[in-house]
Order: structure tokens, then C-alpha cells, then sequence
């Protein structure tokens, strides 16, 4: 499903470039359940950002579903991340003028999907994160992590081949974690690919393989 | 420093009411270190934004440093903050359009220091949340964590009364968390008061006091 070899990506700040992704390898079967841990600045996100094709590399290939991704137009891009993936952002990025209803359905808006049956569906998967009674309330009438349930919410409601979760319990309780976690065990039973990165090592420990990352390459993957 | 009684909080949405906190009573002396536990929505963030002056309640007092804290107007209750309190919010809210060391000089600008001196010393919080090197990035230029420390930096670096942290190691790595949460103990052990809003219980264990907190009442204090 996901294929990655010599990644190398740089970001330019002022007059300094900082080597961010160093010969990076990686591979994902489909239907696998991975972690990726790492420290503060290791370059978690920026891979979960390349592979769910929000950002670009500047070297390497990347084959996603045997298709390479590399310099691709934005329309090309936005069409493959609507049918394959599901995201939850770190920083959960929820549309702040529509309520919590309305930012989980608006994957399926994307799909053409009708108000009425995306309206049920993004319902049903809010009642899966305990926020049922939330359903109306706007992104600044939320806790930070019935926030964080939204975006997971939003990310399952397409039900995509891929799920990518960027620290998807950071924000969250260690019970209401742990639901989250079997949620994503649950997704992952019906043969969906997901990646979460986490710096929760008993979250790590529920999936079923763990790859680390320090300074911008794979030190460890078992 | 801080005693609550009676604290009666409710939010309204389309019509129907939620009452957040209800009769919650707790005080607080200057100089302790203390952590607030609870599960995600429970009143956390909506306590510590009325301690620090940051919203509004319903019934009930509040007084801080012998001043009852009811109805303040905003200028009032801008020099209150400013003068006492150092707060780490937790969606960080830093400012987009200024980079890492302008953020967190941000308070010593309000309390007229001069660029020179001001820099400096936002420098020096930098340095010590080991972030020097990112002093020129822009919010946007920075992983989640490392926007993070960033936000503590700017709490710590005018040196106030009473720092308020919300979640503070919610995006960071164990080895950062630690490394942070040292730091609020070496600022605590100079007399400054520490309330740590925190879902982790080896953070909770590092501080001198852990107030659980569930359906917006006070339900354990050891
Ligand atoms: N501005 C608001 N308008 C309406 N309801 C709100 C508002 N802010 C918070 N709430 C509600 O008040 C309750 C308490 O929220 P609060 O942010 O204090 O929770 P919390 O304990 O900090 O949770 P978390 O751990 O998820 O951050 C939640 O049910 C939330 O939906
Ligand atoms: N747009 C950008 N411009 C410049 N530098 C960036 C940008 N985004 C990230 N960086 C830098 O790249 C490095 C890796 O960032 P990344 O967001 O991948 O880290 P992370 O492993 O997700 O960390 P965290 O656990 O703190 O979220 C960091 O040092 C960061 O400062
Ligand atoms: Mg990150
Ligand atoms: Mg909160």
C-alpha cells in the first residue's frame, strides 16, 4: 500500500536550511495497524504530511496504492486524498463557522454524498466518540479534546482505505484514549490501513508494530 | 493566593443550558504546586480560564490576592493578568505573524521592557525549553511540540505570580514532558504559585497536590 525509499525533504527558514527527512525508508502492507514514534522535531508529522499527500519531498520516490505521488497537480492530489484517506491534523484544524455535526460530514460533502445520509452518518460517528449531545455545538464551544473526537470523527466517517492520526489522544483522558484507541482497532479489523503517531507508549503498544523515528530517520521497527 | 467558593458556571447553546461547574470550592496558597485531573470535558480548561481572569462566571466568588475577581471591567482585569499571571493555553494560541522569540517577548512588550532587554530574555526562555536555534521560526515553521514550549516560554518569561498551564505536555514526548515539568519545579521552588491542568498521572505525581475534578465538581484533593 505504501512504499517509500530515500525520502529526503528540507525546509528553508530565512537564510538556513533545515534536512528534515534523511533517506527515509519505509513500507506499509494494506490493512496494517503501525505506530510511529519519536521525539519533539523528529519529523512525525512531515511524513504523516507526505504520505497523506499534503506536502511535497524533495527526493525519493513515494508509491501509494502503486501509484507514484511526486509533482502532482493540486486536483490530482485533492482527488486521491478524498478517495484513499482519512487525517486526523495534530492541531485538528476543524472549520470554526460550522458545528461539530457539520465538520464530520464534510468529507462525504466532498464525495457527493446527500445531505440527509451524511448528516446520519457523521451523527453515528459522533455518538461512537461520546459526543452525541454535542452534535450542535460550534469548534469554540468544545473542550479540547471533544475538539480532538470531532477530527477523529471526521477522519472515520468516509470509511477510507488509509487512516493517518497524528496524535490523535493527545488532548484526551487515559480512558477516553483508550476508547479512541479501540476504535481504531475496531476500523482496522475491517481491513483498513492505519498509521498513528503518538508519543504515548501504551498506545504504541495496542497496535501492532512500532517504527521509531530520531532526526529525520527510521532507528527502529518492530 | 486563590480561593473559590460557591463557582457556578453554565454555557449556552441554541437553547438548551450546560452547567459546567456547579458549588466547585478550592483554594489555593501562594507558592504551591498544584495539578488538576479530569476526564475530557469535565471543567478543566473552563476552571483555570476564570482563575485567570480569562472568562466570566455565573454565581459564586473568587478572589485573588485578596481581590474579589466579579465583574471586572476588561481593562481591569488586563492589568490583573498581566501584572500576575503567565498562562499556557491549550491550543497554544500564539500569534502567526510573529516568529518564536517576538511570542515570547510578548508580555514584556505589554509590560513596557524594551525591545533590547525584552529579546533578550526570550532568548534565554528559549534556550532553556531548547528551542535557541528556532528562535526565528514562525508559529507555522514549528512542529507541535515545539509550538508548544513556545507557548511555556512566553508564560514563564515575565516572571509572574502564578503561572496557569493548560495541558502543557499534551504535544510533547516523555523525555521533553520531563524535561518541562522540571522546569515548572525549579520555577515553583522560587516562590511562584503552579496550577498544571494535565490527563497524565506521572506529571500529576511530580507536582504537590492533585485536585481531581468530574461533572464540574471538586471530587478528590490529595
Ligand atoms: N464556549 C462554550 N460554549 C458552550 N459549551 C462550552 C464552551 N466551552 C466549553 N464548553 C463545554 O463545557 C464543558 C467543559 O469544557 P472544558 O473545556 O472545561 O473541559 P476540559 O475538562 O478542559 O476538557 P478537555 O480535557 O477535553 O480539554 C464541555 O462539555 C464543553 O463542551
Ligand atoms: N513549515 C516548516 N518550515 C520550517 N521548518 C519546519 C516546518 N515544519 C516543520 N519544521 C521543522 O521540521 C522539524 C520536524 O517537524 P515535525 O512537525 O515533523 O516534527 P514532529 O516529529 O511532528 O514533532 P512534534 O512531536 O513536536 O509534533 C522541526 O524541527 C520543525 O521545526
Ligand atoms: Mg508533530
Ligand atoms: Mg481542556
Amino acid at each position: 500500500m505504501i512504499r517509500i525509499q530515500n525520502l529526503n525533504k528540507s525546509y528553508v527558514v530565512g537564510n538556513t536550511e533545515m534536512h528534515v527527512l534523511k533517506n527515509l525508508e519505509v513500507h506499509i502492507q494494506a490493512g496494517e495497524l503501525v505506530s510511529i514514534m519519536g521525539s519533539s522535531g523528529s519529523g512525525k508529522s512531515t511524513l504523516l504530511n507526505i504520505i497523506g499527500i499534503l506536502d511535497s519531498y524533495d527526493a525519493g520516490e513515494y508509491y501509494l496504492d502503486n501509484v507514484l505521488i511526486k509533482n502532482l497537480n493540486e486536483s490530482k492530489a485533492a482527488r486521491l486524498r478524498n478517495q484513499l484517506i482519512g487525517f486526523v491534523f495534530q492541531s485538528f484544524n476543524l472549520i470554526s463557522f460550522k458545528n461539530a455535526m457539520e465538520n464530520v460530514a464534510l468529507p462525504l460533502y466532498y464525495q457527493k454524498v446527500s445531505r440527509k445520509e451524511r448528516n446520519k452518518r457523521a451523527l453515528a460517528y459522533l455518538d461512537k466518540l461520546g459526543l452525541l449531545e454535542w452534535a450542535e455545538h460550534m469548534p469554540n464551544e468544545l473542550s479540547g479534546g471533544q475538539q480532538q473526537r470531532v477530527a477523529i470523527a471526521r477522519a472515520m466517517v468516509s470509511e477510507p482505505k488509509i487512516i493517518l492520526a497524528d496524535e490523535p489522544t493527545g488532548a484526551l483522558d487515559s480512558k477516553t484514549s483508550h476508547d479512541v484507541i479501540s476504535l481504531f482497532r475496531e476500523i482496522h479489523q475491517t481491513g483498513i490501513t492505519v498509521i498513528i503517531v503518538t508519543h504515548e507508549s501504551d498506545i504504541a503498544e495496542r497496535t501492532k508494530r512500532v517504527i521509531q523515528i530520531r532526526d529525520g530517520a527510521i532507528i527502529a521497527d518492530v
